[in-house]
């Protein structure tokens, strides 16, 4: 896959080197030059280029890539030209990001559908983990389902998922365990991971520090990671 | 829950917001005046303070509150220097942020544990998406498997569950799925609903623009991805 991201900050830096490392070809532009220079041997090629400034952008492959992201943040000003121009020299599929919601409403009214929003996302993330109590982490689902990892409540601790019956006593689907597993190395020494068990087996015990990914409607999932 | 956060740029204040609308108490701190006036009605409490002067900070109720969070970011100094404050001060739960590997190393090094980054995890999940082509969203889960959400395959459209055999031809899991529902409203007027259909039965058929929600090793779950 072709990409060209424009905008090497923190977001847009780390999405370059990750999709680079993932065997992508990534173009970067950013206007700081120190900021291209060092990310040169990171990424197919780094371009230090002004965003807004069409000549300079017309000079690059946009029919060619299959995706174009915009990833100036701050400078709401400099991130909307650029989604603009995009749009103008009709890039196939643009990505913007909004930083407020006149920024994401501006987007929205130039066609643009695929907006990020990277600090209000993590935000919304870290919220609903201190919301709940026991929750580990949450995976968004449309709707009232949800499908979350919650530390296992200590009622189920010595106990099977047959004698539990999640299903009919809690109305959640235990979808997987993570479990610390002792394992040994090469030099025959022992160590622990964190590892996902698979799909459960109906006689499998619960441990004490074991993690619960569970699927099910809000409420009931909410029971369960505030026990 | 009582929480404090320091710093109300776009991932503090989105944080703050969040939290004061799921019912706990939050205290925004903010060394911005213009910040604090903004988010007063938002929060419980906004406060302006330079987060790095001790004696200010100090006239917090530390020792009170449930978790602290240092929402600063771009200014890795002041980043640094809050969480060293809280730390000398005893705040019991202490959830930092790092914008850069070594800002990351130096919060650790003050035994700092829990670190968020929101733009890096933002870019993470953006390019594990971009990366499988059919990939809607991805659950983080340790080791190797993984939830994802995957546009259906054309090959299942117009089969069932029970015919498709996910867990013995694809050593998938089919968590739920995710489909447009047509609803009435209060009006009489029909519209649509996009849902998630609960635990599915054997007999469910899957339709065109289904979304599927799946468990499995990486490797089964992204080749189905790749469909
Ligand atoms: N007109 C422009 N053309 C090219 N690059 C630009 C332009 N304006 C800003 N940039 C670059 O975009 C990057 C992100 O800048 P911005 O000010 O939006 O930061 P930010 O919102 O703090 O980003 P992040 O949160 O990802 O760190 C910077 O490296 C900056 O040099
Ligand atoms: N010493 C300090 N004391 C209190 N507040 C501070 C201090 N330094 C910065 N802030 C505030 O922290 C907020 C975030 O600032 P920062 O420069 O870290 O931005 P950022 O990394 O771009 O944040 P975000 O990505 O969340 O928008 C700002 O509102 C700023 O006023």
């Amino acid at each position: 896959m072709k990409a060209i991201i424009f905008g090497l900050g923190n977001f847009g830096r780390s999405l370059a080197v990750k999709l680079t490392n993932l065997r992508h070809e990534v173009i970067g532009v950013d206007s700081n030059l120190e900021t291209v220079e060092d990310l040169k041997d990171q990424l197919t090629i780094a371009i230090c280029m002004d965003a807004t400034d069409e000549r300079a952008v017309k000079t690059l492959p946009l029919r060619d890539v299959d995706v174009a992201i915009v990833a100036i943040g701050e400078n709401e000003g400099a991130s909307i030209l650029t989604a603009a121009l995009l749009k103008k020299l009709n890039a196939q599929h643009i990505i913007g990001r909004a930083i407020s919601p006149l920024h994401q409403t501006v987007l929205e009214s130039m066609g643009i559908s695929e907006i990020i929003h990277p600090e209000e996302d993590s935000a919304e993330r870290l919220a609903l983990r201190l919301n709940l109590n026991k929750l580990v982490d949450s995976f968004d689902l449309p709707g009232d389902y949800s499908i979350i990892e919650t530390a296992v409540p200590d009622h189920f601790i010595g106990k099977s998922i047959a004698e539990i019956q999640p299903r009919q006593n809690y109305q959640v689907n235990i979808i997987t365990i993570i479990r610390k597993v002792p394992k040994i190395n090469m030099i025959g020494a022992k160590y622990e991971v964190i590892e996902v068990i698979g799909v459960p087996e109906a006689d499998l015990v619960f441990l004490e520090k074991d993690i619960l990914v569970i699927f099910g409607a809000n409420k009931d999932v909410q029971k369960l990671a505030e026990e």
